[in-house]
């Protein structure tokens, strides 16, 4: 991710197999993560971030940092067993977005709308109601939304 | 790779009864397809009463939104050990969470994600409850990619890798990463 | 307390001056304790004792135990400083609830309604806004609130 | 004992400067009253910008609620050390917690009540916060009696008074108490 809230500079994350742990102080940026991946994976919602408005991730700036013009996460799924339905080793899915509100999705570097994004990513179970992620605070919504809710999300895993 | 609801749902469903038992010993639990039909408040597979009087009042909304459809939705049962089975709203912090990740690993195991984050959903656990979670995320540590962020030392000790994030004052996040044998895990947790 | 959720037979809790820790494994029964208190101050949602109506709070049997037929929890204060407006060196709250939906309120053993209850503890603070009572995973609702619900919280401290 | 709205806001103005400035140290913070007028959006005690134009989407709202007569609204503004003030809604969530500690406390430090019931509020606090956070009941421990609900070691080490509360296998919970001396302490610590 490059510019994504606490993240200005290009910062690499590679996850190995089995259990990655993310530990560090409060306000340090773990959740930022958390909220990188969600958002690249097309969340519509600021709030589902902690904005208000979707520009909120772009970085603010801080002391002697000055802001950033844009926002941008790629995230890059191994491909090698054929569970996402691109005929390439490795899928690479983008998301940007600018200070004027201007955003594009990228598969694979070249330009697509959010809904083919969705698309791939719906038949591995990664979709929009977006169960694979669980927010801080979040692990308890399970058991206090609505039924319907809990369907919803066992549709999209099927 | 597509199954039906159906499919899905019925192999959730065991899977929930099964971490259920294991995630609440002495206890269980399970999950339950209810319809909310204005009307006729019929219940699919399981006793109607109690189901069909909490989704009435939602009936009147559910007119709005879907016309004349059925809607259907997943109730989820558990029973702690020596209680009996009373409102999901009631249970405690520890209890709701233990029952959210129950159900988020029963679905894993009907169909698996890639990968799966899981932010601080460990914090309302007590030690005994943090060991079963634990237990849960190395034995099927194979089987998808569980990256967890947390502030517990016991949960660092779990790990395959570990990523450091630090701020320095000028509000930049910075990553370090380091694969863990057991010995570093050792020292790391110390 | 007695009837009051997981509490059947009557439970007397006497808090000390500074500061009490509450401890115990999950589901034990910590915060039904501050259910309870939220509720004998006058609490009318039934949602912020976790329940969907309010005879929930009742004591609903257990292994072996039969459901109670009421719920009653009594909160005696320590009136030596004059700090309540009530002319007794201790003052005693009670709340109870039947089964049936009857309630009733009784200050110092005489009934009476809930706005004289909460006229009497808003002089201390201690109102309907209940700020003084932070329910487990309630602590962010004071940053995520509307500005002027912080601002009804002051006014009741006031 | 009733003092007006403006002296109360006035004092737990002061002393939240004085705590968040105790709680994020290099950083600080403050409380703006602001008021929520449909067509003027006038911000009272402070620059008005942004804070108006984030009322602004409550104004029609406002309207049917009060009809003519101006709403006020307590605005927190915090700084956590080295970042730029942004919307409380992007701070993280140790980060709100001692937002929210440090309001708590200004407010009974502005007009204490007798009693304050924290149940698991330092859940998200890393080790450095909760430090601040046993502090800060440390301090204030003789003016009013705080009862603290935790799952954490620290905190039950900060206690005069330590209630244990179990439930057996019939779903009735049971509490035992005793006041601590400092030896008994580090024996229930251990
Ligand atoms: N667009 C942005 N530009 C710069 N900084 C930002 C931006 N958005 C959020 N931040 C900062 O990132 C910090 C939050 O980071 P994050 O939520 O990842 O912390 P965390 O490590 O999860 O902490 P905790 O352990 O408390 O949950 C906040 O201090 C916030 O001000
Ligand atoms: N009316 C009732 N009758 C019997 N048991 C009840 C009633 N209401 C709630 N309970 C039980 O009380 C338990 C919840 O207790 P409580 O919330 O106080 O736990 P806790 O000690 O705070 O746990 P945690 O550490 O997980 O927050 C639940 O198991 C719930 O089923
Ligand atoms: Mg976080
Ligand atoms: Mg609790």
């Amino acid at each position: 991710m490059k510019g994504f809230k606490s993240f200005p500079d290009r910062t690499a994350l590679e996850f190995a197999p089995g259990v990655s742990v993310v530990v560090g102080p409060n306000g340090s940026g773990k959740s930022n993560v958390t909220d990188a991946v969600l958002w690249a994976m097309g969340e519509q919602s600021p709030l589902a971030v902690r904005g208000q408005s979707m520009q909120d991730v772009i970085f603010a700036g801080g002391h002697g940092r000055q802001a950033a013009r844009s926002a941008e996460v790629e995230l890059v799924f191994d491909n090698a067993d054929g569970g996402l339905p691109v005929p390439s080793a490795e899928v690479s899915v983008l998301r940007r977005l600018d200070r004027n509100g201007e955003g594009e999705y990228r598969l694979n570097g070249a330009r697509c709308r959010m809904s083919d994004i969705l698309e791939i990513l719906s038949d591995s179970g990664l979709g929009k109601e977006g169960h694979s992620v669980v927010g801080q605070g979040r692990v308890e919504a399970i058991v206090t939304s609505k039924p319907r809710d809990r369907r919803l999300l066992i549709e999209e895993a099927a | 790779i597509r199954e039906t609801f159906e499919e899905t749902f019925e192999a959730a469903s065991k899977h929930f009864e099964e971490l259920s038992a294991q995630l609440f010993p002495g206890g269980g639990g399970r999950l339950r397809l209810v319809t909310e039909v204005p009307a006729t408040q019929a219940v699919l597979g399981g006793e109607g009463e109690a189901s069909a009087e909490v989704e009435s009042a939602d009936a009147d909304e559910f007119d709005e939104l879907t016309g004349d459809e059925p809607q259907f939705g997943v109730e989820i049962e558990i029973t702690p050990a020596g209680k009996t089975m009373k409102r999901l709203s009631l249970l405690s912090g520890g209890e709701k969470s233990m029952t959210a990740i129950a159900f988020l690993f029963a679905v894993f195991l009907a169909k698996p994600c890639p990968f799966y984050i899981l932010d601080e959903v460990e914090a309302a656990l007590d030690d005994l409850n943090l060991g079963r979670f634990l237990d849960l995320l190395r034995t099927y540590r194979d089987r998808a990619q569980f990256i967890v962020v947390t502030h517990q030392r016991r949960t660092m000790e779990a790990a395959d890798a570990l990523y450091g994030v630090t701020m320095a004052g000028d509000g930049v996040s910075k990553v370090v990463s380091r694969r863990l044998g057991p010995e570093e895990l050792e020292e790391a947790a110390a």
